[in-house]
């Protein structure tokens, strides 16, 4: 309805608009309604790094759009958690302090969210409260073996 | 709700029966290049209804049942089952007195897929009735696949409505 | 003219046909011409992993589409070096190991072509033989740092 | 022939002039998240012609000009130079006797691109002639922009057949 589809738009903006600075350290961001009909206007998203100028959201780094979306997904949850969270290697394209902002985003969205997530990053791999380890020992095939986090930090090199 | 564990069988490189488990807030899966941890993902989007082989790294939609090794023969048929921990009872509907919910999928080299919740066959259409409103679904925002992450924020502007809707 | 284009085409893939097995310690892989016109036909490529089995490309993981991609490219190289190659974060799905593999092709693979390399992995950073350092200390601005390589281990955490 | 040396002026977010030199084989680029290494690439590959605005990451061809930062308003045009060493001669043609060949590219707010070659004003067509066969061209297998790795293995046929004429 109208009205929902409205309510629920203002909401996750809300969140989205103090996110943004929180995982960037400044700047701004928003989402945008595009067109007169609530009932079909589509939505557009703003982002502008502490310190840049607004441009296309095209522009962004690598680094830069990881993060926005982070901060997207995360005020989706912050109206309406999902039960489960799965994240397939999408600190790839962090630098090490950004690797940081990410783990702590996930700590604390943990909180409402459940998470799994796929990483070959020391500092990603540190924050998990539980680890599966994937390997195929058998040429071609998958089998699960327990890790603990020490193990894990050496065994992401292992092929 | 939240997950409690997955299991497959035959379900492209885990060939053997399998059961992972996530008892906790934040599950790491870890290993080398290759040896199969996207391919969970896969699984978890093809049980929830995924139907576009192409979602799914493959050409067609059997292309999720293993088609042999070195030393290992292809399959006939792929199986997957989500264990849903329900205590809560925030599913609410027909499943919500259960505190745990089943949701498994088979597929045969026909291309035949069968559906079953808490083991009693049931459509595809019956397993996405029943996550409707929860914010989970095979192509909901909330599992972001490898190097797909920065597309959600170069999404067009109707496909960043549709995940509004999925909060809504 | 046809005539050269197949003598190009069984050149490069006499190289990837041995890159490849190179790249990832086994497995094979080539290159197949699609249609019989040598004047449009299309190339595919067939990549099989050690121990697996030959499925669709797409199924591959990233690391491994990575490494092929790598493997194809530098079989081109071997047949007509292009004077420099650029590569931006390539490494990012690689585990450890991969790296350490992509490394040492980069290093042999450079006695022919010159390459300048966007990085945020240690160990690729580390084989560089020069290093530029961008920053932005005013905000927005891009400049040029010139920096060591163990300054730059530190920095590419920096933001 | 190897790349000396990248000139930039307004490009981006290199409002100031930079240069940035390539003296040895391998030149790692290196710094955090959004501080211009990826907009170096995008530099390199627009002086070689590169006129989707879209393969630039813009949606006009003019975005490519510094447009402003907290402190800085935007500027009126954008210029990148490349500085090739020629000294083995490889480069043939007009230009086989030079040690040196300089390429660069200007372009102002009314979308007006300007050419040169060794600073004399020349077409689009005569800089992407002067590297047809040395396998350098904006779109050139040899470039490899961030993210689009895995997509060189999923082109279609005829795409990688191009790649191989290019080699021809
Ligand atoms: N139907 C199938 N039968 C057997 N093996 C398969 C099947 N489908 C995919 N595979 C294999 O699974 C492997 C890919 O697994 P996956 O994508 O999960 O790796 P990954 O652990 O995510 O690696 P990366 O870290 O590189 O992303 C490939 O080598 C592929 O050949
Ligand atoms: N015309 C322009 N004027 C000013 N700044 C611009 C312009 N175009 C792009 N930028 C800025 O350049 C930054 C992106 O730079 P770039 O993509 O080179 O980052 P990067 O160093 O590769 O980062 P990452 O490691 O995340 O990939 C963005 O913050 C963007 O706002
Ligand atoms: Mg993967
Ligand atoms: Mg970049």
């Amino acid at each position: 309805t109208k009205q929902c589809f409205k309510e629920t738009f203002d909401k996750v903006n809300e969140f989205f608009k103090s996110y943004f600075p929180k995982v960037f350290g400044g700047g701004t961001a928003y989402l945008e309604l595009i067109g007169e009909d609530l009932l079909d206007a589509g939505v557009a998203l703003m982002a502008k790094p502490p310190g840049k100028k607004v441009g296309n959201i095209h522009q962004l780094s690598g680094g830069e759009k990881t993060l926005t979306a982070i901060a997207l997904v995360f005020s989706l949850f912050q109206l309406n958690p999902a039960p489960f969270c799965v994240l397939d290697e999408v600190d790839a394209p962090l630098d090490d302090t950004n690797v940081g902002h990410f783990c702590n985003l996930v700590k604390e969205m943990s909180e409402k969210v459940q998470f799994i997530f796929v990483s070959h990053n020391k500092e990603t791999i540190e924050m998990a409260t539980h680890l599966v380890g994937i390997t195929m020992q058998e040429p071609g095939v998958s089998r699960v073996v327990s890790v603990d986090i020490d193990s894990a930090i050496g065994m992401v090199g292992t092929s | 709700l939240s997950l409690d564990a997955i299991k497959l069988m035959g379900f492209k490189s885990f060939v053997d029966p399998t059961i992972i488990k996530f008892p906790s807030i934040r599950t790491g899966v870890v290993g080398p290049n290759g040896c199969g941890k996207s391919n969970i993902l896969d699984a978890i989007r093809w049980v929830m209804g995924e139907s576009s082989a192409k979602q799914l790294r493959g050409e067609s939609i059997i292309d999720v049942i293993f088609n042999g090794s070195r030393d290992r023969q292809p399959i006939g048929q792929a199986s997957v089952e989500l264990i849903f921990n329900n205590e809560d009872h925030s599913l609410g509907g027909a499943y919500a007195k259960y505190n745990q919910i089943s949701v498994k999928r088979i597929v045969d080299r026909e291309a035949q897929s069968t559906y079953f919740l808490n083991n009693v066959r049931c459509r595809r259409r019956d397993i996405t009735d029943v996550f409707l409103g929860t914010g989970l679904g095979a192509r909901s925002y909330s599992m972001i696949g490898q190097g797909t992450i920065t597309s959600l924020v170069e999404s067009k502007p109707e496909e960043l409505r549709e995940h509004l809707e999925e909060v809504a």
